[in-house]
This record gives structure tokens, sequence and C-alpha cells, in this order.
């Protein structure tokens, strides 16, 4: 879990 | 942007104006799940924080603008306008039985312990058990509206084909999110029975 979403998605 | 994604979206933006219209047009909300349609709105709203922090694209911020005005407008209809259609005694599901495992699992399991952070991850773990309200009340009372079973089947497919979407990100871009791709696939499964029903009956309940 270390991925840090980039938050593109709705 | 990816076809899978962009079908998601269109998707999501159509259960949610299937909804909005179903209420407006038949000025009823009989058989729809207040419960339900409170978790989405906090869901976006926990969400949708991020309009005022980060910006993305045009697309992005309209879409996010849409869906909260489409939540609060179905809140609206429901609680205000046309309450007296609202079909209290068969919307029973105890929603903190959902929130509050939510909120533990978002302090527990996020990619960071900030509060933009936190909210954005309960957003999306509310969000894959939101719909089961709509689904007990469905359930208890053994039927559904054709139009209702549309809506039902758009908002399912709109997380669908975000995971179609998360499997080609994956190979095309090299990019995951962990905790989105897994809260997805619960919230699809869960509407696994009522696609089965929806697609061999053609129409829930009958």
């Amino acid at each position: 879990l270390n991925m840090k979403s980039e938050k593109d998605e709705l | 942007m990816n076809v899978f994604r962009l079908l998601g979206d269109i998707s999501h933006l159509l259960a949610i104006i299937i909804l909005l219209l179903k209420i407006w047009k038949t000025r009823s909300c009989a058989g729809i799940s207040g419960r339900s349609q409170v978790l989405f709105a906090v869901v976006y709203t926990a969400r949708y924080l991020d309009l005022f922090t980060s910006y993305i694209s045009a697309y992005n911020s309209i879409m996010k603008l849409v869906f909260l005005a489409a939540s609060y407008g179905t809140i609206y209809l429901m609680f205000i306008k046309f309450k007296a259609s609202y079909d209290h005694n068969h919307d029973t599901f105890r929603i903190e039985f959902l929130i509050l495992p939510c909120v533990l699992l978002s302090l527990l399991i996020n990619h960071e312990f900030s509060p933009l952070e936190i909210l954005w991850t309960f957003s999306i773990y509310l969000e894959s058990v939101a719909i089961l309200p709509q689904l007990f009340m469905v359930s208890k009372t053994g039927e559904a509206e054709s139009i209702t079973s549309h809506y039902l089947f758009a908002l399912g497919s709109y997380r669908a084909l975000y995971i179609l979407n998360w499997i080609y990100r994956y190979y095309a871009e090299s990019h995951y999110d962990v905790i989105a791709i897994v809260a997805g696939i619960v919230q699809t499964v869960l509407y696994c029975d009522f696609f089965y029903l929806y697609i061999t009956k053609g129409i829930y309940g009958q």
C-alpha cells in the first residue's frame, strides 16, 4: 500500500 | 482517459440522471432508499473536497460538481419535495453498521495519514457498500420498478467498467491504486446477484 493515488478518477 | 473509464463515467452519470428523472416524472420516490442516497451524498462530499485543493482537468471538475449537485438534488426531492412518497417502512437498513466500519478501516488502511487522504479513503470504502440499503429494500419488498432496475444496472456497471479501466491502466500506464481496486471489486461483487436477475429476467422481481 505504498502507492499514493493520483486522484484523477471520479 | 481510456474507453473503459469513459464508459464507466457515462454509466455513472446515466444512473444518476435515470434516478432524478424517475423521481421528477413520477413525482414519487417510491422504492428508492433514502439511506443509500444519503450515503452517496456523504461519499461524494468526502471525496470531492479536493475540488478546492487540486485541479486535474475541466472534465474532472465538472463531473465532480455534477455528481455533487445531482446527489444533493436527489436528497432534496426525496426528503423535502416528494417526502410523502418516501417509503420509510421498507427503508430500514442500519447505516451506522456501514459508516462506522468504514471510518475505522479508513483510519487503519490508507495511503497517507492526512485529513484529505483519510476522507478520500473513507469515501472509497463507503461507496463500495452504499448501495446495500437499496438492495436490502428491493429484497425486502421483493420487487423493483423497471426504472429502478435500470438505475441499479447502470450504477453497478459503472464500477465494473472501472475495474476494466484499472486493468488497462496497470498494463498501459503501470498505474494502480490497491485501495480503489479492492473496494471497487467488493462494490461490483455486491451487484452480482442483481446483475444475474436483471439479465436473466429482464426486469428484477417480475
